[in-house]
């Protein structure tokens, strides 16, 4: 990791952060929500605190913004540079931009998020069933008044839940007039207009009259950018029409016919011929939740990591399942100290190219570059069959204070039940507690005396039921311990668990030998004798877990009952995949006073 | 429907084509994120300092430092990224 020059930091604690105005592209909620959890990333392991204020001076000003935009540093257009921020320190120091040229998303592809009808604002879900016909996109169809609605499950038809679409005839953001939705035809400058324009600006933001005559009333707002809003080309935000002309053909859908980049473009009046209006379709975006948690390092004085799966290296690359990484961690606690420890310190006056971390209460592991197990090239001979590995010590034992509370601990690393004992798993230390002996919590114990060879942070463990061996698994890696002895590590590539799953986050052991394995959203099932997944997978845990946080950070089987864990709570779901119990981890089940 | 006529191409009013030569784009990246200087680019072999300079630039993002305008370079220069320089104030 690297800081500023002179460590630029905050000589304050409780920061509080402006959002000066919103991109159209999603619903301010969703924007609000993304830079939250942004901000929370770097609170979960700092004494740092961020407050929302909505006017004033905020310490981290945040605006979105494109070309340029008020700074002396313009952006540059669709891709390329998404946003910038400025180290810590008074005025523009600290603010964060982020360029709106860009399609923001949370890196999926565009979220409609609904307002009013019957699903509490829940977003559209892409294709639905209306009427027999399928809908990829919201539609007015079934109405009278021009509104876009959508159903926000895949079947209108069956569940009748729907929502209405971002659109100018619902609201609009900003202004002056308190969301109120435009009114079209309105008189601007003399001129009637029946659409949102962005003429009278120089920022290109897209915006109407909230009364029949802007030129009397002076009431205004931003438009929202529909579902089928275009990016670039020369009509930013405004809707593709469909059907439109192209060279004479008729098209009710993006196209990439005229292009060599197989881009999706479409037309944003009926003729391209004629008119030569166009734009590029909605695609995956860059996410806001992403792209925030990155540049708020900056605006908390780090800057560029070189470490390519570090959340402040330079490029945007999209994960499903974020984790800060250990390089963030460093760099960020080097400036500020963790999040129950020391207060922010002053950094070590001159500080070395790589800042030597400042010691907190109990030593850092050391997270060490575990030998990556040589990739196996498809129809290699190697199966995965267990292989004889000698066990690489991976990490050196950390000394354990066996008086550590675990009541103490905000989370854990991993949870699961072993030989009847719930087990506990934190930074190289494990507690345990048994619902049978009254004993209470027992530990804190050193993993690395129980499982030699295991790195101090570990994701997710489970015992098999049938051979009473014990599976532990970081990143993409997986030991598997009978007893003292170890086999591993290996990647999980060699179970048949793809790249998409970045950690696994979880498992519930199932009958018949079978484990099912979580990461992000997503669910394999393993079968633990020819440990390789069952086919079919992964699914989606939604579809089966539905109601538990699809970002747990805990997955297990307790009591013949599934355990989701987020934050300080948990979800209890029984075998018949209702939720039958939410609550905290702390008290309900460690039982702490 | 299988393309009865060979495929017209466009050119789209509006649309930012990059105009720019791979070398240009190259010398644009390594000045605005802080891996040369308009000094630097300036004074001495030109084809010295950008080597020097890509070959920085390389190290800093994890490529092979080949100090070559290759081909993982360039489609390193053309990934979206944060504004903020790599190197320096």
């Amino acid at each position: 990791f690297l800081t500023f020059e002179g460590d630029l930091k905050w000589d304050h604690t409780d920061l509080t952060y402006r959002v000066m105005n919103y991109s159209p592209d999603l619903d301010p909620a969703v924007i609000d929500d993304a830079f939250k959890r942004a901000f929370r990333v770097w609170s979960d392991v700092t004494p740092l605190t961020f407050t929302q204020i909505h006017s004033g001076e905020a310490d981290i000003m945040i605006m979105f913004g494109s070309r340029e935009h008020g700074d002396g540093y313009p952006f540059d257009g669709k891709d390329g540079l998404l946003a910038h921020a400025f180290p810590p320190g008074r005025g523009i120091q600290g603010d964060a931009h982020f360029d709106d040229d860009e399609l923001w998303t949370l890196g999926t592809g565009i979220v409609v998020k609904t307002r009013h009808g019957n699903a509490n604002g829940a977003n559209c879900h892409f294709p639905f069933i209306f009427e027999g016909r399928s809908y990829s996109r919201c539609t007015t169809e079934g109405r009278r008044d021009g509104l876009p609605w959508c159903a926000t499950t895949a079947s209108y038809d069956r569940d009748k839940k729907y929502g209405f679409c971002p659109s100018e005839l619902l609201y609009t953001n900003g202004g002056n007039s308190d969301g109120s939705p435009c009114t079209f035809p309105f008189i601007f400058d003399g001129t009637s207009y029946d659409a949102c324009t962005t003429d009278g600006r120089s920022d290109g933001y897209r915006w109407c009259a909230t009364t029949a005559s802007f030129d009397k009333d002076k009431k205004y707002g931003f438009c929202p950018n529909r579902d089928t809003a275009v990016i670039g080309g020369n009509s930013q935000g405004d809707p593709c029409v469909f059907p439109f002309t192209f060279l004479g053909q008729s098209y009710s859908a993006c196209t990439s016919q005229g292009r060599q980049d197989g881009k999706l473009w479409c037309a944003t009046t009926s003729n391209y011929d004629t008119d030569k209006k166009w734009g590029f379709c909605p695609d995956r975006g860059y996410s806001i939740f992403l792209v925030a948690a990155h540049e708020f390092g900056h605006s908390l004085g780090l800057d560029h990591s070189s470490v390519r799966e570090a959340l402040m290296y330079p490029m945007y690359s999209y994960v499903q399942d974020f984790q800060l990484h250990p390089d963030d961690v460093q760099g960020i606690q080097y400036l500020y100290g963790r999040g129950s420890g020391p207060a922010p310190t002053a950094p070590a006056p001159v500080p070395t190219e790589e800042p030597q971390p400042v010691p907190t209460e109990d030593p850092q592991p050391v997270p060490t570059e575990d030998p990556q197990p040589l990739p196996t090239e498809a129809g290699s001979t190697s199966t995965t069959e267990e292989e004889e590995e000698t066990p690489e010590p991976t990490a050196t034992p950390i000394p354990v204070d066996p008086s550590r509370d675990a009541c103490e601990e905000k989370n854990f690393d991993a949870i699961t039940e072993i030989n009847g004992e719930l087990h506990f798993f934190k930074d190289g230390k494990y507690w345990t507690h048994s619902s049978f002996w009254k004993s209470g919590i027992q530990g804190a114990f050193s993993v690395a005396d129980t499982w030699p060879g295991l790195p101090a942070a570990i994701d997710a463990a489970f015992q098999d039921v049938l051979t009473k061996r014990v599976f532990f698994f970081a990143g993409r890696q997986f030991w598997v311990f009978s007893g003292k002895s170890v086999l591993g590590p290996r990647g999980i590539e060699k179970l048949g668990i793809g790249k998409e799953a970045s950690r696994i986050s979880g498992a519930l052991q199932r009958g018949r030998g079978k484990v099912l394995l979580f990461s992000g959203e997503n669910y394999w099932r393993l079968d633990v004798k020819v440990q390789r997944v069952d086919k079919g997978y992964p699914r989606a845990t939604d579809d089966v877990f539905t109601g538990v946080p699809l970002d747990a950070r805990n997955v297990f089987l307790y009591q013949d009952k599934y355990h989701f864990c987020r934050g300080s709570f948990y979800w209890r779901m029984t075998p018949r995949y209702q939720v039958d119990r939410v609550g905290y981890v702390k008290y309900d089940i460690l039982q702490c006073p | 429907p299988v393309q009865s006529k060979p495929q017209a191409v466009v050119t789209f009013p509006g649309e930012l084509v990059s105009t720019l030569s791979d070398l240009e784009l190259a010398e644009r990246y390594l000045l605005r994120f802080g891996y040369t200087t308009e000094v630097e680019a300036r004074t001495g072999s030109k084809h010295v300092s950008l080597s020097k300079a890509l070959r920085k630039m390389q190290k800093q993002l994890g490529l092979e430092e080949t100090g070559e305008l290759d081909a993982g370079t360039l489609e390193a220069m053309r990934a979206p990224r944060c504004g903020v320089p790599d190197v320096g104030a």
